[in-house]
């Protein structure tokens, strides 16, 4: 059986949380890089690059 | 792959045999832990090029919505999962949503998903490492992107590269405040594939928005690409297949559902007229 290559075609997930008293404007941004990693392992990735603004955070992953 | 964070939105988009759905129920815990509950959800993907490789629970489709219906949240009832069908073979859009009937979705943005198969060869190859340089990932990808144009496809948008060795290419974009667009690129022949993804608001200059499409598909010049629009509002769609067909396509395919917690989903699928 041939080796397949590498696939291309993502999957993605969007999730919107609400709050009626959140703990910060910054919300989910505060979620620190250790509780990420851990997302990140149950997925089987690893952020390579990051960059971020005033409104949000942007996170290149391995993969 | 890319992950985009904001204060109440998480979006995370990953290739090869990643585990994506394994992230909602720690996601959901720490957004727990910061006073936030979730009050929707959106997957989405196109036909898998090597499916038998995808672990569970991205084995089959099937194996996705069970694992989404049994780790959601119970606030999320509105929920509807399904293949959207192209006359292409093996170029089908896979939907699913849920929502929490309180919590209304944003009409006004819209979000383009583009997945771009057989690249030009040519152009494939600028996202191949030499086998010489002595750069860094950062850099390579830097590289790639003046290269390919990537850097002119939205004016003035802050880019966070990478180019994998030996050969592949992510990219993050940051414009206009709050609005991301990300490219990722796997280049070898026989299996290339390369993405580009952007939100936009329905009150945008839509020939703006259709420029900026044209010079994605440009940086490819694929064979095959499929697009699909999530939106309230129908031009979005429109301006996809007029800003596309220009550039040598033919439309293959048309179909739109509609879906709770995220409005209509427009799939359309387009092959080149020089294949």
């Amino acid at each position: 059986m041939a080796v397949p290559g590498f696939e291309g075609f993502e999957k993605r997930l969007e999730l919107h949380f609400f709050g009626d008293d959140p703990v910060s404007d910054m919300g989910l941004r505060l979620i620190n890089m250790e509780s990420l990693e851990k997302v990140l392992n149950a997925v089987q990735c690893t952020v390579v690059s990051s960059v971020g603004n005033q409104f949000f955070d942007a996170y290149v992953l391995s993969e | 792959s890319s992950l985009f964070i904001y204060p109440t939105k998480i979006i995370i988009k990953t290739c090869g045999t990643t585990q994506l759905l394994k992230s909602i129920r720690p996601l959901i815990h720490y957004a727990f832990n910061l006073g936030l509950t979730l009050c929707s959800c959106r997957y989405t993907r196109g036909s898998f090029i090597f499916p038998k490789s995808q672990p569970s629970p991205h084995s089959s489709f099937k194996e996705e919505v069970i694992y989404l219906e049994e780790t959601l949240p119970s606030n999320l009832c509105y929920r509807k999962a399904s293949v959207m069908l192209s006359k292409l073979s093996n170029h089908n859009w896979h939907v699913f949503t849920a929502g929490d009937q309180e919590i209304p979705i944003d009409q006004t943005l819209f979000t383009i998903e583009v997945c771009m198969t057989e690249l030009d060869r040519v152009l494939a190859r600028k996202f191949f490492r030499r086998p010489d340089d002595d750069k860094n990932s950062d850099a390579a990808g830097q590289e790639m992107t003046e290269l390919t144009g990537i850097d002119n496809i939205i004016p003035g948008a802050i880019i966070c590269d990478f180019g994998f060795d030996p050969c592949g290419y992510s990219m993050n974009g940051i414009h206009d405040g709050d609005r991301y667009s990300t490219i990722h690129v796997t280049p070898e022949d026989g299996f290339s594939y390369a993405s580009f993804e952007c939100v936009g608001s329905i009150y945008d200059d839509m020939d703006e928005f259709s420029e900026t499409l044209k010079k994605a598909v440009q940086v490819f010049r694929p064979a095959t690409l499929s697009v699909s629009t999530t939106s309230s509002s129908h031009e979005v769609w429109t301006r996809v297949a007029n800003a596309i067909e220009p550039l040598g396509f033919k439309c293959r395919s048309f179909a739109v559902d509609e879906f709770p917690a995220a409005g209509s989903v427009v799939f359309q699928t387009f092959t080149s007229r020089r294949k």
